[in-house]
């Protein structure tokens, strides 16, 4: 049977538009990931962050706020999708992420390229 | 028959330890990757630095260069290594990719889960 997003997904850590790219930062530290979707007061999902995306703040010298770094077209998925099909977004936008959004567009999770790999090892 | 990891390597790119972490971001951005092998003059590999690190820098403020903020213990994987193998390698370890080193000790390629992800893609 083929696995399903649900089974490999984590818990995603969301943040505000507002907050810096900076404490940004320190939240991927601190949670040990790369990946944060951002999200609007009322929890809909409006961006991406990543810490490739801080990377491009400290390449153009300009660390401000999430909402000037973030990527504001987001490629999710859902809970039910096949783990092939996710696997096939990332690949083909060249990401490492997709936020797992439900059918209210709540995000109840996120799948990563590791989380993928994992499947892979012995 | 089972696939090796030379079979969905990636070219690397190299840098050395005097390198300001401003330049290694900018090589991230310009070359859309998240790690660089880190190799001193007789090319052999004594760290690596990821995009992970510059936003660790960007959250402790101190942003110097790739010696201060580089992974010193590096874990590696070889050309004829099993992608399995490598895979359990970077689940365990908790890391997103492998320079792959060959019998000289020289870095003749990484693999990133990314690369690994992509296999699951139909
Ligand atoms: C295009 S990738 C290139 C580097 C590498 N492939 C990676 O995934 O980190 C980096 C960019 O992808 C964006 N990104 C990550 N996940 C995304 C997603 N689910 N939807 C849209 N953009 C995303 C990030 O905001 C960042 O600007
Ligand atoms: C422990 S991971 C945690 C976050 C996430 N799992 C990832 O891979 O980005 C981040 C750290 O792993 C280190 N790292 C990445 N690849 C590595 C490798 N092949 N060997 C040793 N450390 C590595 C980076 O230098 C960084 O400090």
């Amino acid at each position: 049977a083929t696995k399903l997003v649900r089974s490999v997904m984590d818990k995603p850590v969301l943040i505000y538009p507002d907050t810096s790219v900076e404490k940004a930062a320190k939240l991927m530290i601190e949670k040990g990931l790369n990946h944060l979707p951002v999200i609007d007061k009322e929890k809909k999902i409006i961006g991406i962050v990543t810490s490739w995306d801080v990377a491009k703040a400290v390449a153009s010298g300009k660390i401000g706020k999430v909402e000037e770094i973030m990527t504001k077209k987001v490629i999710t998925t859902t809970p039910d999708e096949a783990i092939e099909l996710a696997a096939k977004k990332m690949e083909m936008h060249d990401i490492s992420a997709l936020p797992v959004v439900n059918k209210d567009g709540r995000v109840v999770g996120i799948v990563t390229s590791e989380d993928l790999s994992k499947l892979l090892a012995r």
